[in-house]
């Protein structure tokens, strides 16, 4: 039988915010700008039923339903990156050049299911 | 931690951790692309647009400013009319096989602050030439012409004179046929330079011996980076 256990707000799938300061990791000689980055990762429960704040896909929202049928057998839907956004680096390479490099999908804007 | 450290260099498109010896000055026209994708815009290219250089109107996700390895050659002697000889070189190794060069832009600037009257007939006159291998650079001197690869003529020095090779730096990409560039500036052998002649060349190259520095930008394209990536719900 199906079971229905109610989710604190705060647990449910979404992007976390994490900036990660490049001197903290001790990349500062070499990268000129930015200062850090935005590291945000996804994080938390996509519980049955989904919301339509979980950005979710129909699979998951299928997925869900069948977790609450079977919890041991079928995990929940996984919370994932769904809008990312790139960055530009600017940095000495090994060579002493000035480089720009522009890397996409890097900053997590928003997580789903 | 340095393992994850490599392996994540190594996504960044890095060998190794970079640890800069002499770091160049960042050329204002990166600071100026990288400032202006720094400012959020509801207007900002959408992400395919992201790997197009809107300033210089070329695809590419990577900009480089390599700085010049090359060394003066000697000037004066026997070609009197000779203001600057030197050798440019441009280590390209750094492309990675994926990248696609898009344009190659030579940069030469001079530290003179303001504009000389140029002597009735003074006609400066720059050649590039694909340098010859080292071995032959004494005997090769000027570099032969079918080596020549653009003759530009000018009365009034700029700060900075900018030349387009990109098909050079395609050539480039090939270790083997890079051997960088014979610069010379002189003054054209033209009306008024015999007049010069007699004179030492320190008189009238002013302005061509505040010369600072070349250096070769390139765009490059990665186009595995620059696909379409999983469509977006």
């Amino acid at each position: 039988s199906s079971y229905y256990t109610p989710v604190m707000p705060s647990s449910l799938c979404k992007s976390r915010r994490l900036y990660i300061s490049f001197s903290d990791v001790g990349w500062e000689n070499w990268i000129i700008a930015p200062q850090g980055y935005m590291a945000n990762y996804c994080l938390g429960e996509c519980p049955f039923p989904l919301t339509t704040e979980l950005n979710s896909t129909n699979h998951a929202i299928l997925q869900t339903m069948v977790h609450s049928l079977d919890p041991e057998g079928t995990p929940q839907p996984c919370c994932v990156p769904v809008r990312l956004s790139p960055i530009s680096v600017l940095f000495y390479d090994n060579h002493d050049n000035v480089v720009l490099r522009h890397y996409e999908d890097m900053v997590v804007d928003e997580c789903g299911c | 931690l340095s393992t994850r450290e490599s392996l994540l260099l190594k996504s960044l498109g890095l060998s190794a951790k970079p640890s800069p010896r002499s770091p160049a000055p960042v050329p204002s026209v990166l600071w100026r692309i990288f400032q202006k994708r720094e400012i959020p815009s509801p207007l900002r290219p959408s992400r395919e647009d992201a790997c197009w250089v809107e300033e210089f109107s070329v695809p590419g996700n990577i900009i480089r400013v390599f700085s010049d390895q090359g060394h003066f050659l000697h000037s004066g002697g026997p070609r009197t009319l000779l203001c600057l000889e030197k050798h440019l070189f441009f280590n390209l190794s750094v492309l990675e096989d994926g990248e696609q060069l898009t344009m190659a832009q030579l940069q030469l600037q001079f530290g003179h602050n303001s504009y000389r009257a140029p002597s009735p007939g003074q006609v400066f006159e720059l050649r590039l030439y694909r340098a010859p291998p080292p071995s032959l650079w004494e005997l090769l001197s000027p570099p032969p012409s079918h080596r020549l690869l653009l003759v530009q003529s000018f009365v009034q020095l700029h700060k900075s004179l900018l030349f387009n090779l990109t098909q050079v730096g395609r050539d480039w990409r090939t270790q083997s046929r890079n051997l960088g560039l014979v610069l010379e500036i002189s003054m054209s052998s033209g009306a008024g330079s015999s007049a010069l002649l007699g004179r030492p060349p320190g008189n009238f190259c002013a302005g061509i011996d505040s010369f600072l520095d070349a250096s070769l930008l390139v765009v490059s394209l990665q186009l595995e980076q620059c696909k379409a990536a999983r469509k977006k719900r």
